[in-house]
């Protein structure tokens, strides 16, 4: 199964991921 | 020579063409993937192999919903207590399940295997990161993640989908958008000036925690509900099958937080068919009879309740169930 997020948001939010990693619920996704 | 071509001819048996033609189908492909190794050793960016229009057709003809909901009913047998542990043990070390930070360790507690996948985790085990304004809903791996450009979403490097396919036409809320500047579907998506959309896809392993939470604080307005296949969403077969979470069941969650237009959408699966949202009890998933390309729409707004659904950050949410 997969979760999509779809949003909008301010120009600066940034992602503090790379694709591959795991990540668990709860672990931060991005912030503006 | 004719003698032989004869004796030969009537040696040749059925198996031995399969035996040929598959042979040589797994000799062709294997020399393909040897290729795109020497291209990428010289530095050369391949591009993935998506199934052609035959391939997809022939893979969505399997009848992924009937076996689904075959291995959901499969799970729901009620297991003896001494089967319990042997079954649960296996499924533990085939996925890499950490019990440990299940809320009950004790396995003989689960009925079946379904009760087992959906199973709670210790309220300590995930603490929700408070310094930043979006989490992961849920454990697994980060497929791809960015910004949303022209309007489509990639699902891995280099293999797309139409947002618009994705979500189903915008039409959750009445915007009063002027024709000209209603621009395209991602223009209608965002509501603030100086904005952009953005998206991020995290696929959940068979042994990873199946329950979601929300992702930040926000409304939920509307939910549409597209049934659809139950094709793999394997990371190999998101790099196969173009828009393939375009034609999977999915349930779309949409409404607003602090900076405007927020969703999330489960996708389901082969083995993990059905989608639950603890405070809509009415969505029913993985029905047996449903019309290609349809959706079903359902506003949580009402003249009761001008909110909608309003969900903390952390908040349980829902939870991908078995068959």
């Amino acid at each position: 199964s997969t979760i999509v997020l779809v949003f909008e948001a301010p120009k600066d939010f940034t992602f503090n991921l790379k694709a591959g990693q795991k990540i668990r619920f709860g672990e931060a996704l991005g912030t503006m | 020579i004719q003698a032989a071509s004869l004796t030969t001819a009537t040696r040749l048996r059925p198996v031995h063409v399969l035996v040929g033609t598959g042979g040589g189908y797994v000799g062709y492909w294997q020399y393909g993937k040897y290729k795109d190794r020497e291209l990428e050793r010289q530095g050369i960016e391949v591009p993935p192999h998506v199934a052609n229009e035959m391939e997809v057709a022939l893979y969505k003809s399997i009848p992924t919903r009937l076996l689904s909901r075959a291995w959901g009913r499969l799970n729901q047998v009620e297991l003896p207590m001494w089967l319990r542990k042997p079954v649960y043990s296996l499924y533990i070390w085939t996925f890499g399940v950490n019990m440990k930070e299940a809320a009950v360790e004790d396995l003989q507690h689960y009925r079946n295997l379904s009760e087992f996948f959906r199973r709670k985790l210790k309220p300590q085990a995930r603490p929700v990161c408070n310094s930043h304004c979006v989490i992961s809903p849920s454990d697994g791996k980060i497929l791809h993640f960015g910004r949303v450009k022209n309007c489509e979403v990639e699902q891995v490097k280099g293999v797309t989908y139409s947002l618009e396919t994705f979500l189903g036409p915008q039409t959750w809320t009445d915007i009063s958008k002027g024709e000209d500047d209603a621009g395209s579907f991602q223009d209608l998506l965002v509501t603030k000036d100086g904005n952009q959309l953005f998206h991020c896809i995290i696929y959940l392993a068979p042994g990873d925690y199946h329950c979601f939470h929300s992702p930040t604080d926000w409304r939920v307005a509307h939910r549409r509900h597209f049934p659809g296949s139950l094709m793999s969403v394997n990371p190999g077969v998101a790099r196969w099958i173009k828009e393939l979470f375009c034609h999977n069941e999915r349930v779309v969650l949409s409404g607003e937080w602090v900076h405007g237009f927020f969703s999330l959408t489960a996708v389901g699966a082969t083995n993990v068919g059905s989608i639950r949202i603890y405070f809509d009890r009415d969505l029913r998933t993985n029905s047996p009879r449903y019309c290609k390309g349809s959706y079903n729409d359902f506003s949580y707004i009402s003249s009761t309740n001008k909110e909608g659904v309003c969900m903390r950050k952390g908040e349980h949410l829902g939870e991908f169930n078995l068959g």
